[in-house]
């Protein structure tokens, strides 16, 4: 960040607060809801965003192997099971997920273990 | 990430976060954007989680990732999570608890139980120095009270490290990007020192929102893989967070 010109020369203070950056909406999560049904609400509106960055990383996975259908279906035999291994209440929300979204199992316990993933 | 704790004069305490991911995961060489960052993007979200009705914490969500790597529970704790690179890392603790050693706990499962069962800072503070957690991280604490504030380093074999708030010797706010407090960071990836010199040309005098979401508003704090800025505030149970672009010329991380 030294090469000239990623790095601001002078720290800045002309960002207003509250900034003009767009800002987050908020969802409300009951948790007296069974873990399945809490997050059916959020899913119906943001499926396709999900199921697009989902897509992302499996082609990025799928990258590096040469038949990518087979990586796809290989990712959710492995990974669906793992689930049922997965602490509550999360096991269950992550089930809700997938049934309120339609993204297989496997590939929403992916994208919920990719910190584990991703740190090495 | 950057996630900073700061502290006011008056006590008055300050946790604010650029939540950066997706290195390496695809780069659009046409908008010299990262690929994941950008559908990481529309899937930010702010949660407030309710029993009965009434708010038990608040956090700042991926769509669909069930952990939680923001959060503050009002009146108690704030907390935050920056990735913490290790070749020792989460891979490994997988592969553990696929064969059935599961003495470990999952990054974001553990901060979500640790945020929503918070009763006060210093036993939240024991608990994640005592977590075994599956992969390594840095824990950024923010309490309620003058001088609550850590880092704390986790790590699948050493001891925990914690660096603390000491406003009484001038140390008035903690610092953490992505690598440990006690080394220098790289020179390919200095968002410390850019941080640093910003919070002390702040003074501690006029910290605020304003001044902190400028601060991570600085690049490289602020660069191409930050996908939002949280603000966050103890006390009032504040919560508010930003959706990032980095306008270009802007250094990849």
């Amino acid at each position: 960040q030294d090469a000239y010109p990623y790095t601001d020369r002078n720290c800045r203070t002309d960002v207003p607060y509250p900034p003009n950056d767009p800002k987050v909406s908020t969802f409300v999560l009951n948790l007296d809801l069974n873990p399945k049904d809490r997050w059916a609400p959020l899913m119906k509106n943001k499926t396709n965003e999900l199921k697009a960055m989902i897509g992302d990383i499996i082609n990025l996975v799928g990258a590096f192997f040469k038949n990518k259908t087979k990586i796809v279906n290989d990712l959710d035999t492995l990974l669906g099971p793992l689930v049922y291994t997965l602490p509550q209440p999360y096991q269950d929300e992550m089930i809700g997920i997938s049934d309120a979204s339609g993204v297989p199992l496997g590939q929403i316990v992916l994208y919920n273990i990719f910190y584990e993933v991703f740190t090495v | 990430c950057t996630s900073i704790v700061a502290e006011t004069p008056n006590g008055t305490l300050y946790h604010s976060r650029n939540l950066d991911f997706g290195l390496f995961l695809g780069w659009d060489v046409k908008n010299k954007k990262w690929e994941l960052t950008e559908r990481l993007r529309p899937l930010v979200v702010n949660v407030d989680y309710q029993k009965g009705g009434k708010t038990v914490a608040k956090a700042v969500h991926f769509v669909g990732y069930v952990g939680v790597l923001t959060g503050i529970k009002p009146g108690v704790i704030t907390m935050t999570m920056n990735e913490r690179y290790n070749i020792d890392g989460g891979f490994v603790g997988i592969f553990e608890w696929i064969l059935g050693q599961r003495s470990e706990q999952w990054m974001g499962f553990f901060m979500r139980d640790t945020l929503v069962e918070a009763t006060d800072y210093a036993s939240t503070k024991t608990k994640v120095i005592n977590a075994k957690i599956m992969s390594p991280g840095y824990i950024i604490l923010g309490g309620n009270k003058s001088g609550e504030g850590a880092i704390i380093v986790t790590d699948r074999e050493k001891p925990a490290y914690v660096e603390e708030l000491d406003p009484k010797k001038g140390k008035w706010f903690v610092l953490q990007t992505n690598y440990d407090p006690v080394d220098k960071p790289p020179f390919f990836d200095d968002r410390r020192t850019s941080g640093v010199r910003c919070m002390t040309n702040t003074t501690q005098k006029a910290v605020g929102f304003g001044p902190l979401y400028n601060v991570l508003s600085t690049k490289p704090n602020l660069n191409l893989l930050t996908a939002y800025t949280a603000m966050m505030q103890v006390d009032t149970g504040y919560l508010d967070t930003f959706i990032r672009e980095c306008p270009q010329p802007c250094y990849p991380w």
